[in-house]
């Protein structure tokens, strides 16, 4: 049985796509199979995993709006027999939020494509944009659990209330059965005061969704997306590929648990 | 005569919100009248000059919809004698994008209410939220000059054009004025690679359009939100402080040759 996982948080750069990109592929170096989906207009996801956007000549917009299934769009990436299925984002997807507010089932249209192909992934994540639009509401309700990483700075915790706002009201109206995913502490700098006060501050909270992985600030993770590969590919050995693998191995440890 | 910039990239997390606030106040510092205005439903701007959102009773939001005036909603912050004023977000800013949507002239809502008031300030800045949406483009709009920060990222790099193909838009359609004011680089770490890679690519795009400036990663930076402060409040003998009091005195500069 999959598991559709959302990757979202209104606050811009917190790591929603370091994550999806790292989380996902982690998860198919360890035998799992795996689908990323990008719902962001940037295609930072699509970049991160190395597709050129402008050679994308059917992306998650034409599913969307309805001319095409995933199955259609989906790109296998292969790396040495590891293979990670992406249904990628292009320029067209800035104006779905707009052409969608007038469509019937405006809300439910990622949760019906996601439906026909489900059953043949094990995990399915979806990287949201930064805002509370129809985009992140469409990834919402197609979930079963919402994955969201904070990053450990002041702003970070402001936008969290409103975020559980929107939250609730999907569970209420369009997802009944939505859970926190969990909940995961990004660029982490143990030695910086800032980020232990978040990070206490979030577990106070969250309590025990929070993951017991944490991801701590590590430039290779911020040089990988250059080259177009996840961590594991790009420096195997950092502190930031280490961080993703744990991270897998309790996302796998849970699903068995719910 | 007063000077309106757009501070935009609908990039996540690239410091949007770190340079409205501290730009903002540097310049008041330097004597000029500054007025800040928060069009990010998050509210950071808000927040970080030390407005409690849950006690905005009128917003931006209201100015958008029309039922109040800039003036009616100007919250004026005063440290010892240093006075910046401050147009501030609350949550009902979240729904205004789709309220816009179906009313009259739409896109020159802020650039109306900020006519009657724009002779009593030099400076006036916008925060933007991370997205291209009808308040970025009420923004841009109203704008003189658009100034675009660049976080020394790989990522950052990729959502330019998005943003350039969007500017050039406005200007078609809505603002034949609009020029880009500046390209400042953000969280420049002068030892990593990356940072002078990525700074070396936006000087040969913009060329001299680049701020001298550029602003270090600074931890002082981000923990100032959390007391409400700006930099200067906070830690005045910090490098993020000198970095913005010197480009707010390069922001100056331009002003008189423009
Ligand atoms: N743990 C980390 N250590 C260092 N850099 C990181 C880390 N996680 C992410 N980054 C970098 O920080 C920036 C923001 O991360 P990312 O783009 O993944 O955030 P996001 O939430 O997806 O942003 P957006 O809101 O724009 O979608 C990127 O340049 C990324 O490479
Ligand atoms: N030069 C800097 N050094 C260290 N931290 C910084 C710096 N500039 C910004 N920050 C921190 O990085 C985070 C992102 O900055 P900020 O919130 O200003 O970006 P933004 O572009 O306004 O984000 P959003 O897209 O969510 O509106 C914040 O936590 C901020 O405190
Ligand atoms: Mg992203
Ligand atoms: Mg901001």
């Amino acid at each position: 049985m999959s598991r559709v996982i959302n990757i979202a948080n209104q606050k811009g750069g917190v790591g929603k796509t370091t994550t999806s990109v790292n989380l996902s592929s982690a998860l198919a170096f360890l035998g799992k199979r795996c689908l990323l989906i990008d719902l962001d207009p940037q295609g930072n996801t699509t970049a991160g995993v190395g597709i050129d956007r402008a050679e994308v000549t059917k992306s998650i917009y034409d599913v969307l709006l309805g001319s095409s299934s995933l199955k259609d769009i989906i790109h296998v990436l292969d790396w040495d027999g590891v293979k990670l299925s992406v249904a990628p984002a292009n320029l067209s997807l800035a104006g779905a939020e707009v052409e969608l507010i007038s469509e019937f089932s405006r809300e439910m249209r990622l949760k019906n494509a996601i439906a026909e192909i489900r059953s043949e992934f094990d995990f399915i994540f979806i990287d949201c944009p930064p805002s509370l639009g129809l985009l992140t509401i469409n990834g919402l309700t197609a979930a079963d659990g919402v994955l969201i990483p904070v990053q450990c700075e002041y702003f970070a915790l402001e936008g969290l209330s409103q975020l559980l706002k929107t939250f609730d009201l999907v569970r209420k109206h369009l997802n009944p059965s939505l859970v926190i995913e969990g909940v995961l502490m990004t660029m982490y700098d143990a030695r910086l005061n800032l980020s232990n006060q978040v990070a206490d501050e979030v577990k106070n909270f969250f309590k025990d969704k929070v993951y017991k992985s944490s991801i701590p600030r590590n430039v290779k993770l911020s040089e990988a997306p250059g080259f177009g590969k996840p961590i594991f590919l790009y420096e195997k050995n950092s502190k930031g590929s280490t961080a993703y693998m744990d991270l897998a191995k309790e996302v796998m440890g849970r699903e068995k648990v719910s």
